[in-house]
């Protein structure tokens, strides 16, 4: 069950869609300072159910939408589509390839959608369900991320092993 | 769900030796459940021996080391429950040039299992890639997404070069 | 003292915009102290604007960017309080090649004022600087000073064959 | 009033005495992880009276005392001597050369000497009194306290502009 295509479009400074598509193996993003790599950790996290716009690097969820340029409008919506593939059978949907959609409009309204049909965020939870793929702390790890671990007390390391057990 | 967290605890610390000995080439880590706590509250000590050293303490060993024992945990995590991906963003950058290539050849090991995204500045780590995507901002504020050849990256050419390329 | 801090404050302040456009070749950037409170108390909030982006809070940009904001704001305090050496600890380590350049060129406009001591895994980095001093452990545990010449670090040698050259 | 010579012995991993000289100018410091780099950035500030051990990566201040390896028995006591050049006359001493010496001893013995002669540490900080040298924090910039600034909160921030005011 591997990563095939991630989407985003209006989300932090995708403001032009972009796509990735992946490989079994190792992808490596490289680029300047401040061009939208980490964005891209954030795009995966944010569609696959994340909460915390503070996880996010914003104070309100809404700061995940393109907020415009000296050159350019922000835009309405954020719109993120994450697609799997699903050979293996281990996502319970009887589809060759599974993708999920998170959208945000700048009202406030948000639609989670599975294989193009809406559904609840706590869809996308239970779709994911013991598969080892959810904002589970210990497979996706964002800059800065191994400082605050080396940093955290005792106690909170615990949330790594908590959110793996 | 005391069992369960314990269970997890057991086969981290097994793992965590052994990917310990494996990025520092010898030495020898542990963790410990603090003592007279209940075993879902009990904070979770690190101890780490790199090769030929006797630090008492994970504090005063230095910054490269310090990533180099947090990298050896999140992989004995990633062991004891393996994930469809990882994402990694720059956990490479306070490592030298051979800690790199350790760091490197252990993701490899997980690619039986796993899928490996990596954000890096680091050229080395490029090097191991199976596809590089470049992200940059020709546009200040809209990320784009080039294709990139790691002979690109070889020259030192700078990423706007390489973007119109 | 009230004043004292005042005075501090403006002075950096008035520094800051110029290191920030300096290093960002553009942008502007401003510091804050928070209403309502006793100058005495009050924290204060930074503004930071990359030449081109409308970052609603600083905690939306990138590694990179906040940590070019950083170094914009210590050189801003030591441009009002100039001392007779600056230690940097391995400041560049998330810095992309063009950041590394515009970093060490800010090092060397302060020369003129102060002694630097920087370390750095960074080549360009070494390239900048007029002495470089090797530190490695042949015997584990145990330091040692070794002389290197930048030739040696540019063929990429490994430091323990510099080590016996 | 630049840095002419730094000296440790028993310091940390400077278990073997090590000796600098320093330029006016840049000196880079290069080196694999855990080699010492940063234990020299302890040491200056050790010896310019540093009172918090865990400002120095310890849990107490014995722990900067080289403790042993797997080859080598702990040393009982660790000596480190800054040497400036005092030209331009700004330290109040007449001496064209200014040496300062801190020594700890296992028993918890400690001893400042300024040139040679033995003084107490608040003849040391008088020394450097308004020259902008001393464990001020904006000065010396340790490995992690950029990403500490940007994640302390604003109340904290202040602590820079206190020391510099
Ligand atoms: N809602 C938004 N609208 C527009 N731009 C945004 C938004 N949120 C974040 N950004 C921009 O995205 C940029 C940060 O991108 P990102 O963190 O992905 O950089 P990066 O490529 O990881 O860089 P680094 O190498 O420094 O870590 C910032 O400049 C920020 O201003
Ligand atoms: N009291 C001590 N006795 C012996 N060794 C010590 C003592 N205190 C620290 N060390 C050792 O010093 C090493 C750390 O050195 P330091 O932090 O200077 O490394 P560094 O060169 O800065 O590395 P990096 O590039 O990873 O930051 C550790 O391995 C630690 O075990
Ligand atoms: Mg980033
Ligand atoms: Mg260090």
């Amino acid at each position: 069950m591997h990563l095939k295509r991630l989407e985003a479009f209006g989300f932090k400074s995708f403001a032009d869609k972009l796509v990735f598509d992946f490989e079994r193996g190792v992808t490596a993003f490289v680029g300047p300072n401040g061009c939208g790599k980490s964005n891209v950790v954030d795009a995966v996290k944010w569609v696959l159910g994340e909460q915390s716009a503070k996880s996010l690097r914003g104070d309100e969820m809404a700061d995940v939408i393109f907020n415009g340029t000296s050159q350019r409008r922000p835009l309405n919506f954020a719109e993120v589509t994450l697609t799997f593939d699903n050979a293996s059978g281990k996502l319970p949907l009887g589809a060759p390839e599974v993708s999920v959609t998170r959208r945000l409009y700048r009202s406030g309204e948000s639609e989670y959608l599975i294989n193009k049909a809406l559904c609840r965020l706590r869809d996308v939870r239970e779709l994911f369900w013991d598969t080892g793929v959810g904002t589970s702390s210990y497979s996706i790890i964002e800059q800065g991320r191994v400082v605050a671990l080396l940093e955290a007390n005792s106690k909170d390391r615990r949330i790594l092993f908590e959110e793996a057990a | 769900c005391r069992s369960l967290f314990q269970e997890t605890f057991e086969a981290v610390k097994l793992h965590f030796n052994e990917t310990f000995r494996k990025l520092f080439g010898g030495g020898k880590a542990d963790l410990l459940l603090e003592e007279g706590e209940d075993v879902l509250e009990a904070g979770i000590e690190i101890i780490a021996r790199p090769p030929g050293k006797e630090p008492r303490s994970v504090s005063l060993l230095s910054g490269g080391e310090k990533t180099m024992t947090m990298i050896a945990l999140l992989f004995a995590v990633f062991r004891s429950r393996p994930a469809p991906f990882c994402i990694l963003d720059e956990v490479d950058a306070p490592l030298d040039e051979s800690n790199v290539d350790r760091f490197n050849l252990m993701v490899r090991d997980f690619l039986d299992q796993s899928q490996f995204l990596v954000i890096t500045h680091n050229k080395s780590t490029m090097s191991y890639a199976d596809v590089l995507y470049g992200i940059t901002m020709p546009e200040p504020g809209v990320s784009k997404r080039i294709a990139i050849r790691f002979e690109d990256v070889e020259k030192h050419l700078p990423m706007d070069e390489i973007a119109r390329a």
